[in-house]
């Protein structure tokens, strides 16, 4: 049987404010087209709201209790169990395997390698403009430059004149590339940075959300009956220079309304600059003649408040901070091979979409986990499925504490 | 196929009531896990003592609960953890 390459495609603190999951505001044309042609779970959750727990846990299969790890200082395979992961697997079973971005958390929960060479064929990528992602480059009403949370900036000012999910979509296009000439199995994972904060992406993307058409989040005052302790007080967020300026209290705020406003607007703008760069790596995917027999997953490390509950951030267990989208692409099972001529992912401009015109996939309500994701990509690939961890597995390299939910493609 | 589909959420806290590290603390800080349960028809959250140095959490020692109802309340606004008709659903979760 001819192995089925995998291009997983991983998104930063994205909720399911994408138009294939209902959402009437956000355009997202590109992710729609590929849920469009995927089994799609509507009700996907992370183990943790929080990028190096939730990350370490689905690229391992296992929970947070048996990775140890509920903060970003940690290594599991030293200060846990020295467990095989998702990419380290299809290595172990042929495939060259590839990082672009942020694919596992960076910094010492990584091992400061991005888990390299365990998981990875070649070094991980990281674009060179990263490292301006929190630096003064907002322009400010003043005229000046800021560290601000709301960042629509002109691509041809900033520093290296590009940003960093732009940078990694040209990478990995030109890895897709190089994975076709040689012509064995891949596995490239995809990691975009967008839209966790700063919300810093093209100013274009502002256009597609007019201020006036822009709400509040539905229930944006704290629950009368929200324990103390399930509250998160949003601090990233008030370290940013703009809100600091606010001089917003502490610990519950509120945001002031019309700041609350921005901040949904450049979110949803910021998640429109992530799926364009989510479509024009597929058009180039399809155009190299790769989407027929490579396995497509997009989801994101876990969700973020907009809002909702007088919150914002990740940092909780509401489902807007735990829910993520999650779907799956597989040649000719989720969707068909396309007719001659016709291509399965062309770029879609959001400037030129019409809503409403791509339907849906197959959709399925019932609800998965991110350690899920370990077991459905090696059975959709075609390898074994590592086998369901025991109640305790510390000394276990390859086992699973999630299950292939392939079955439930069925059920769509 | 007749096992209720179950997603586990956790996330910990190093007091039970908000403080500067309240969204990210360090291991050595964290007090408090809370751990959820979603299913298709409700969200239960415990928040209960957490020890950091074996990583073992005491639901004996439980700080705070949630309970919401999906199908009436989707944005998990209405808390019924303390509403005395759940007693019993709340005991069968412990």
């Amino acid at each position: 049987k001819e192995k089925k390459n995998v291009l997983f495609i991983v998104a930063d603190d994205l909720r399911t404010s994408l138009h294939c999951y209902g959402d009437q505001i956000v355009k997202s044309p590109n992710i729609d087209q590929l849920a469009s042609k995927s089994a799609v779970f509507q009700n996907a959750f992370a183990q943790q709201a929080v990028c190096a727990p939730s990350r370490t846990s689905f690229l391992t299969s296992r929970r947070p209790d048996t990775t140890k790890l509920y903060d970003f200082g940690s290594y599991w395979r030293v200060h846990a169990g020295n467990y095989s992961t998702l990419p380290q697997y299809f290595k172990e079973n042929g495939y060259i395997t590839m990082s672009v971005g942020k694919v596992f958390h960076p910094g010492i929960s990584s091992n400061h390698t991005d888990d390299y060479p365990y998981s990875w064929s070649i070094p991980p990528y990281h674009p060179s403009a990263e490292k301006y992602e929190n630096a003064k480059t907002c322009r400010g009403s003043d005229g000046k430059l800021h560290a601000n949370l709301v960042c629509p900036v002109a691509v041809s000012q900033v520093p290296e004149g590009t940003l960093p999910d732009i940078q990694s979509t040209e990478e990995a296009i030109w890895l897709l590339k190089a994975a076709k000439e040689k012509g064995s199995p891949f596995f490239l994972a995809v990691g975009y940075h967008k839209p966790h904060i700063p919300l810093r992406y093209p100013q274009e993307f502002l256009k597609l959300y007019p201020l006036e058409e822009v709400t509040l989040a539905p229930d944006p005052e704290i629950p009368e009956g929200l324990p103390a302790v399930a509250y998160n007080p949003w601090t990233d967020i008030r370290k940013r220079e703009d809100v600091k300026a606010l001089n917003i209290s502490f610990p519950y705020g509120p945001i002031p309304k019309d700041f609350q406003l921005l901040i949904r607007q450049s979110y949803f703008a910021a998640v429109s600059y992530l799926d364009s760069q989510v479509g024009q790596l597929l058009d180039n995917l399809d155009k190299l003649g790769l989407a027929k027999n490579t396995v497509v997953v997009f989801t994101s490390d876990h969700g973020w408040s907009l809002g909702e509950h007088g919150e914002w951030a990740k940092y909780s267990n509401f489902d807007v901070a735990t829910g993520v989208p999650l779907m799956f692409y597989v040649p000719n099972i989720t969707a068909p091979f396309p007719q001659p001529g016709k291509r399965t992912f062309p770029f879609i401009d959001p400037f030129d979409h019409v809503p409403g015109k791509i339907p849906p996939g197959l959709v399925s309500s019932i609800v998965v986990e991110l350690v899920d994701l370990f077991p459905t990509i090696a059975e959709l690939a075609g390898l074994n499925v590592p086998p369901p961890c025991p109640k305790t597995s510390f000394d276990i390299q390859l086992c699973t504490e999630g299950i292939s939910i392939v079955d439930l493609f069925n059920a769509s | 196929s007749d096992v209720e589909a179950i997603a586990y959420s956790q996330y910990p806290r190093p007091a039970d009531h908000p403080q500067w590290n309240s969204d990210l603390p360090h291991l050595r800080d964290i007090r408090i896990m809370g751990y959820s349960i979603r299913s298709c028809d409700y969200r239960y959250t415990v928040w209960v003592e957490f020890n950091p140095l074996n990583y073992t959490a005491n639901f004996l020692n439980v700080y705070a609960g949630e309970l919401y109802l999906l199908e009436t309340d989707p944005n998990q606004d209405n808390n019924l953890y303390n509403h005395t008709e759940f007693v019993n659903l709340i005991k069968e979760f412990l």
